[in-house]
Order: structure tokens, then C-alpha cells, then sequence
């Protein structure tokens, strides 16, 4: 048996909104711990890890672990049926091949239920070993989603550069190159608007903008964004999610051939 | 701009 009660059920539909540009099917787990999800793009090349924690939720019973799969672009169609305000419980008895999201109005006037179909998914799921990252960027999630956008309109790829003059972003193509330059900036009236860099060695990595802008689509989750880079492994995009959790993106590097 | 690598080849299957 399972049943998690979110009383802000718009968190769900915006998580659901930041996967889905990636991932088509995908395999939620369900443990003490919390709700969570890894998975991988069809080419591999990104891998998106969510994390909503059970403390979050205000009412969580999971009595053992369950792993469901879930077609994404379908269940943004249920939670789309769900109103901004409405609270959404997940449940789902054990042996069943369905889901079922609850919504209920703030006023409890309405309530609904959708159920929805689960799929057998073969995923793999991969070990992400703990590393030192080598420059931790830290900036207004806007900021790097205009960036990424910006971007993306000269070339398909960009150079992220850390160096103690701050976090370089430069790309190049037909029509001419780009570099936008952020500097550290802890002088701000917000924290969420400070642009804090952690750089123990200067770090310079190639990765392909399409998978960045897939990224920013979870820019309603977070006013701040964290970028982990080191030289030889995936960049780690991070949102975190306030009180619950986090949704975290790795992105293979293009390699000099 | 380089080849794409994919994620596979820096983490392991579990």
C-alpha cells in the first residue's frame, strides 16, 4: 500500500514539466526515504536523478519498496487536470498495474481522481560515485536559463570555463561567438540573486546546449541553480527543491577527438 | 566541438 499526500500538489506538475523534454518513460521508486527517480535520455548522454523526501510530504505511507513505471508526457496529462492550488495524493496498492493521483480542491469541494496505467520499464539504474568537483558555480536559476537560451541561438554547443575571474560561458557558429562572463557577486540585496563560485582549480568543459535548455525547464523549482564541473566527468546541474528535496542533472562532456 | 561522450562510460551500472 502506498499513499503520499502533497499538499502543494503544483510542485508535482512542475517536477513532472522538468523531466519530460528528456525522459519519455521512466521508473519512480518508492522507499522510506522518499519518492524518487533516475534515468537516463534514449542516447544516454544526460541522466536526470529526482529526489522528493518523505518528510516533505504530509501524509507518507509506503509499506514496503515499489518501483512504478510511468509513462511521463501521460502523466503530465493527469497532473495537468489538477488545479494550481489542489492537493495530490499518489496511491497505489501493491500488486496492482495502476496508479491513481487524487486531487482535492484547497476548499475540499472537489475532489477527482485519475487512474493511470503503469508500464513494465527496463531501466538501468547507475551508481553516481561521490567526487570532488573542481569549481561549484552557484547563480540565479533565470540567469543561467537566459544564458543557456541566449546561447543557443548562436551555437549548439558551449565552453564553460571556470577560472578566479568567474564562470565563462562561450559558444561559436555560423553567424559569429558569444561569451558571457559572470562574476562572483555576493553583494547583492537577495541571496538568491548572489552568483558565489568555489573554485579550487581552474576547470574548462564542453557540453551541448540542447541538453542545458532541456535543464532549465526546472527553473519554477528553484531561484537559485548550482553547477558542479570537474574535468572528466559529467557536470551536475542542480535544483533544489525547498523542504523536499532536489532534482539533479548530469550531462556527459563533448571529448576532443 | 568534440565528440559526445555518454554518461554510461563515467558511471557504473549498479
Amino acid at each position: 500500500m502506498l499513499e503520499l499526500r502533497l499538499v502543494q500538489g503544483s510542485l508535482l506538475k512542475k517536477v513532472l514539466d522538468a523531466m519530460r523534454e528528456l525522459v519519455n518513460d521512466a521508473n519512480f521508486d518508492c522507499s522510506a526515504t522518499g519518492f524518487s527517480l533516475q534515468a537516463m535520455d534514449s542516447s544516454h548522454v544526460a541522466l536526470v536523478a529526482l529526489l522528493l523526501r518523505s518528510e516533505g510530504f504530509e501524509h507518507y505511507r509506503c509499506d514496503r519498496n515499489l518501483s512504478m513505471g510511468m509513462n511521463l508526457n501521460n502523466m503530465s496529462k493527469m497532473l495537468r487536470c489538477a488545479g494550481n492550488d489542489d492537493i495530490i495524493t499518489i496511491k497505489a496498492d501493491d500488486g496492482t498495474d495502476s496508479v491513481t493521483f487524487m486531487f482535492e480542491s484547497p476548499n475540499q469541494d472537489k475532489i477527482a481522481d485519475f487512474e493511470m496505467k503503469l508500464m513494465d520499464i527496463d531501466s538501468e539504474h547507475l551508481g553516481i560515485p561521490d567526487a570532488e568537483y573542481q569549481a561549484i558555480v552557484r547563480m540565479p536559476s533565470s540567469e543561467f536559463a537566459r544564458i543557456c537560451k541566449d546561447l543557443s541561438s548562436i551555437g549548439d554547443t558551449v565552453v564553460i570555463s571556470v577560472t578566479k575571474e568567474g564562470v565563462k560561458f562561450s559558444t561559436a557558429g555560423d553567424i559569429g561567438t558569444a561569451n558571457i562572463v559572470c562574476r562572483q557577486n555576493k553583494t547583492v540585496d537577495k541571496p538568491e540573486e548572489a552568483t558565489i563560485i568555489e573554485m579550487q582549480e581552474p576547470v574548462s568543459l564542453t557540453f551541448a546546449l540542447r541538453y542545458l535548455n532541456s535543464f532549465t525547464k526546472a527553473t519554477p523549482l528553484s531561484d537559485t541553480v548550482t553547477i558542479s564541473l570537474s574535468s572528466e566527468l559529467p557536470v551536475v546541474v542542480e535544483y533544489k527543491i525547498a523542504e523536499m528535496g532536489y532534482i539533479r542533472y548530469y550531462l556527459a562532456p563533448k571529448i576532443e577527438e | 566541438g568534440g565528440k559526445q561522450s555518454t554518461i554510461t562510460a563515467f558511471f557504473g551500472q549498479f
